[in-house]
């Protein structure tokens, strides 16, 4: 038997937003400690790894391990039936071939329930090695997102440059170029809305703006983003859940030909 | 020019 409650499903509609647009189906794979679900894009460019732990439910049984393949498109379709603060249950038996999703509004005036099939999914698990990442980027998640929709614009490519003094995003193309650099933020209120470099070896990469566009679907959860970034590997973009977990994204870098 | 690598060129299929 499974079943985690949610107090907030604004929380997982919010997730799903941020994954439906590079996955169409996942496998969620469920374990008592939790939820974790990695999966990459239909061209392996990139990957998207998310861990919900059991401890940021309000409620957390998962008996056996279970996974569940779920059509992103058909969950996006029922979530769309509840309102962000309402509390949502997620219930599956083991060997289910269903998963059923429950709404409750706080008042309990309302509730629904939803059945949805799950499908069986071909896992390819990768191994993702430890890493020491040369660069550690923090910095507000809105800047990030606004820097890539900015650059995107004259570029389908962004070379992020780190440094000690700050972090360079720059892209060209037909009209011509553009250049965004951030310096470390000296004296900031909040930690979220600084810029922080943790830095071993300046590094410099290049990106698909598409992906990083699509990353960025995830601004919604988290105030900040981490990017890690280390000569000639994937770059990692990580959003934090307050309390529940995080999504990472891994994109591969483009090379010279 | 630049080319689109692929992840699974750096991360193995477990």
């Amino acid at each position: 038997m499974f079943e985690a409650r949610l107090l907030k499903s604004g929380q997982l509609k919010k997730i799903l937003e941020a994954i439906k647009e590079l996955l169409k189906e996942a496998t969620f794979d469920c374990s008592d400690s939790g939820i974790q679900l990695q999966a990459m894009d239909d061209a392996h460019v990139s990957l998207v790894s998310m861990c919900l732990k059991s401890t940021g439910f309000d409620k957390f049984r998962c008996d056996r391990n279970l996974s569940m393949g779920i059509n992103l498109e058909s969950m996006v379709k029922i979530m769309k039936c509840c309102s962000n603060d309402d509390i949502m249950t997620i219930k599956a038996q083991d060997n289910a071939d269903t998963l059923t999703i429950m709404f409750e509004t706080k008042n309990q005036e309302k509730m629904s329930d939803y059945e949805m099939k799950l499908m069986n999914l071909d896992q390819e698990h990768l191994g993702i090695p430890e890493t020491n990442y040369s660069c550690i980027i923090k910095m507000p998640s809105s800047e990030f997102a606004r820097i890539c929709r900015d650059l995107s614009q004259f570029g389908d490519s962004l070379v992020i440059a780190c440094t000690k003094e700050g972090v360079k995003f720059s892209t060209s193309g037909d009209i011509g170029s553009a250049n965004v650099k951030l310096s470390q933020t000296s004296t900031f209120d909040k930690e979220e809305e600084g810029v922080t470099i943790e830095m071993t070896q300046a590094v410099c990469l290049t990106f698909a703006c598409r992906y990083l566009n699509l990353f960025c679907k995830a601004t919604p959860l988290s105030t900040q983003v981490i990017l890690s970034m280390s000569g000639d590997v994937p770059l990692v973009v990580e959003y934090q859940i307050e309390e529940l977990g995080c999504i990472r994204y891994y994109l591969a870098p483009k090379i010279e030909e | 020019g630049m080319k689109q690598s692929s992840l699974t060129s750096f991360f193995k299929t477990k």
